[in-house]
């Protein structure tokens, strides 16, 4: 399973 | 985290202030379009989720928490503590218009099919055309107060500050979101008129009409 890209923008 | 992410942050934090701001001291929304206020507080409910199963930063969590409070902050203040002051005869352009689109869009260009990563890609949608309610507002009523102005001008500046960021960001990570991009693109053409008007006008004292 792919991982949740993680958004380190607001 | 680099100057244009961060000034770009703070001028959003800074328009979502003026805004509460004059709310509270004039203790009254006339000519703030309730509508837009609620599409970005759907912005911010969406893209945020992550709070609740993702730690990023401090900062990041920070903003994120502070962003959906003042929010729904607006609206409580637009819908109910100063609804009499609420120009609803003047609100009146058809969200679905944009909700539609935005919500098909977020469902065929996605970076991945899982609900956190479409909810995440229809708040970025959503973001871009969110001020349109408001915009229209203005156009209508033909005028806009200075300080609303001021709160258009720093909403704009975010995300054009945002497009340096990720210019920077690709030459110096690689980093690419062609999703964002292209979203925060359309978001800032679509206040390259206001500025105009802004720059011309409001910056030399006249009000916007």
């Amino acid at each position: 399973e792919k991982q949740y890209q993680l958004k380190d923008e607001l | 985290m680099n100057i244009f992410r961060l000034i770009g942050d703070l001028s959003h934090l800074f328009a979502i202030l003026i805004l509460l701001l004059k709310i509270w001291k004039t203790r009254s929304c006339a000519g703030i379009s309730g509508r837009s206020q609620i599409l970005f507080a759907l912005v911010f409910a969406t893209r945020y989720l992550d709070l609740f199963t993702h730690f990023i930063s401090l900062y990041n969590t920070l903003m994120k928490i502070f962003y959906l409070c003042s929010s729904f902050g607006t609206i409580y203040l637009m819908y109910v503590k100063f609804k009499a002051t609420y120009d609803r005869n003047h609100d009146t352009f058809r969200v679905e218009f944009l909700l539609i689109p935005v919500a098909i869009l977020s469902l065929i260009f996605n970076h991945e099919f899982d609900v956190l990563e479409i909810l995440w890609t229809f708040s970025i949608y959503l973001e871009s055309v969110a001020i349109l309610p408001q915009l229209f507002m203005v156009s209508k009523t033909g005028e806009a107060e200075s300080i609303t102005s001021h709160y258009l001008f720093a909403l704009g500046a975010y995300r054009g500050l945002y497009i340096l960021n990720w210019i920077y960001r690709y030459y110096t990570e690689g980093f690419f979101d062609l999703i964002a991009v292209i979203a925060g693109i359309v978001q800032t053409v679509l206040y390259c008129d206001f500025f105009y008007l802004y720059i011309t006008k409001v910056l030399k004292g006249k009000r916007l009409t």
